[in-house]
This record gives C-alpha cells, sequence and structure tokens, in this order.
C-alpha cells in the first residue's frame, strides 16, 4: 500500500 | 487593542466547524491585512490555511500584529451560541489572556459576550511555496462532497486523476472498486454548477479520503470547491469565503514505497 506523506516534508519551516 | 465586527458572523461560525475536528489547538494571527490561522493536524498529514481580509469586516481594528492561541472546539462552542444572523465581534487586549466574542441580534435586541480563555501554542509556521499547479478542477462544492461520502463507504483512500476526457475519482477496497468521472460541464445555466477543468499535464495522486471528507465540512461556506493538483505536491482543497479570503486546506500524497 502507498505510504502516508508527512506536509512537512513538502513545507519547509518559516 | 483588537477589535473585529463581523456582520455576517455565521461565516465565522461555519469556519470553525469546518477545522475544530481537524486541528486541536492553533493560533490565530491579527494584522493590518486580516485575521488568519495556519495550522496542521496533529499527525502532520494535512494543514489549514485561512484568511479573512480586513476589508471584509464592518470594523477591523488591530493595533498591533497579535498572535491569539486558541483551542478550536472551545471556539466552535463559544460561536455555537451565536444565532446565524448574528453580528459577531472579537475583541482583545495587547498581551491579555482572553478573548471575548460578542454577539448582537441583527435587531440589537439582545446581547451576548462569551469571554475564553488564550492559550500559549508553540506553533511551527510552514513557509508554503506558490505553486504552478499541473491539473486544477473547479466544481460544485456539494458534488464534490457527494463523491468523497460516497467513496468512502467503499475504500479508505481516493485516487485523484486528471486527463484531457475529466477528472476521475477512484477507490477500492474490500467489497469492490468504485470510479466516478466527471466531464467539464460548463454549459449549466448556473456558475455554482459548473465543473471547469484546467490541465496543463496529466496527473494522478493518492489521497486519504479520511482528511478529503473532514475538509468536505466546509461545503456550506461556498458553493464551488476548487481542486490544486500537482505531482509530488500537497492537493489543495480552496473554498473561497464571499469576498473575504478563504479556508484552504493542504493534504499530503500518499506515495508508493
Amino acid at each position: 500500500d502507498p505510504k502516508q506523506g508527512n506536509i512537512m516534508s513538502f513545507f519547509k519551516k518559516k | 487593542m483588537l477589535e473585529l465586527r463581523l456582520v455576517q458572523g455565521s461565516l465565522l461560525k461555519k469556519v470553525m466547524e469546518s477545522i475544530k475536528d481537524l486541528v486541536n489547538d492553533a493560533n490565530f494571527d491579527c494584522s493590518a491585512t486580516g485575521f488568519s490561522l495556519q495550522a496542521m493536524d496533529s499527525s502532520h498529514v494535512a494543514l489549514v490555511s485561512l484568511l479573512l481580509r480586513s476589508e471584509g469586516f464592518e470594523h477591523y481594528r488591530c493595533d498591533r500584529n497579535l498572535s491569539m492561541g486558541m483551542n478550536l472546539g472551545n471556539m466552535a462552542k463559544m460561536l455555537k451560541c451565536a444565532g446565524n444572523d448574528d453580528i459577531v465581534t472579537v475583541k482583545a487586549d495587547d498581551g491579555g489572556d482572553c478573548v471575548t466574542f460578542m454577539f448582537e441580534s441583527p435587531n440589537q435586541d439582545k446581547i451576548a459576550d462569551f469571554e475564553m480563555k488564550l492559550m500559549d501554542i508553540d506553533s511551527e509556521h510552514l513557509g508554503i511555496p506558490e505553486a504552478e499547479y499541473e491539473a486544477i478542477v473547479r466544481m460544485p462544492s456539494a458534488e464534490f462532497a457527494r463523491i468523497c461520502k460516497d467513496l468512502s463507504t467503499i475504500g479508505d483512500t481516493v485516487v485523484i486523476s486528471v486527463t484531457k476526457e475529466g477528472v476521475k475519482f477512484s477507490t477500492r477496497g474490500d467489497i469492490g472498486t468504485a470510479n466516478i468521472v466527471l466531464r467539464q460541464n460548463t454549459s449549466v445555466d448556473k456558475p455554482e454548477e459548473a465543473t471547469i477543468i484546467e490541465m496543463e499535464t496529466p496527473v494522478s495522486l493518492t489521497f486519504a479520503l479520511r482528511y478529503m471528507n473532514s475538509f468536505t465540512k466546509a461545503t456550506p461556506l461556498a458553493s464551488q470547491v476548487t481542486v490544486s493538483l500537482s505531482s509530488e505536491l500537497p492537493v489543495v482543497v480552496e473554498y473561497k469565503i464571499a469576498e473575504m479570503g478563504y479556508l484552504r486546506f493542504y493534504l499530503a500524497p500518499k506515495i508508493e514505497e
């Protein structure tokens, strides 16, 4: 099954 | 000193009902631009971004930038006590430890104020880069909600694929499979019933239906929803808030290992 991605790996911390 | 008077107080009620189950605690940021919020769900899979521009308020006073930490469940409880036609005013003092929600009935014969304690929230603000999306689907928000609800009775994930044929929502589960295809439809009498597909490149992404269903709690905010997709990027599900701003949900895709 595909694995759930994490939003923080797409958007960087400010 | 902060004082925000919103004639259409029901908008704030609807916003809270849309996000309270996804995010527990969040900082509301107030600046000259408007009243905004950015918050992730506890498992860091989805991100909510809300903007209510200052111009949309009947009265907007924000002497200095203020960040107010609130428990969204408690805030929703308080706003639920406002009538649907009530004018809602949000008030806070600089450096204070509480926020006041004032509800006025349209003919001013009932005025209520609810004071809620603020909390310190250590939240991480993420930079969301401007992206050119490979496909943007605009469709009736109720139709999108219906599709997410129907598919979640069959499976846990939805594959959203956009091709020049249209947009396809697919799922599979123990009992079988389901595919729903929507074609572009601009010939309807009412613009809110249109489905418009802008596609640069065909794209196909997999998402958890549990989150999609949670986003659709925002359906009462807007007759149309915009779903923006790019491979390797979170999907953006956007509900415009009439003449004021938006409520956007970002959801990280499921990725093949």
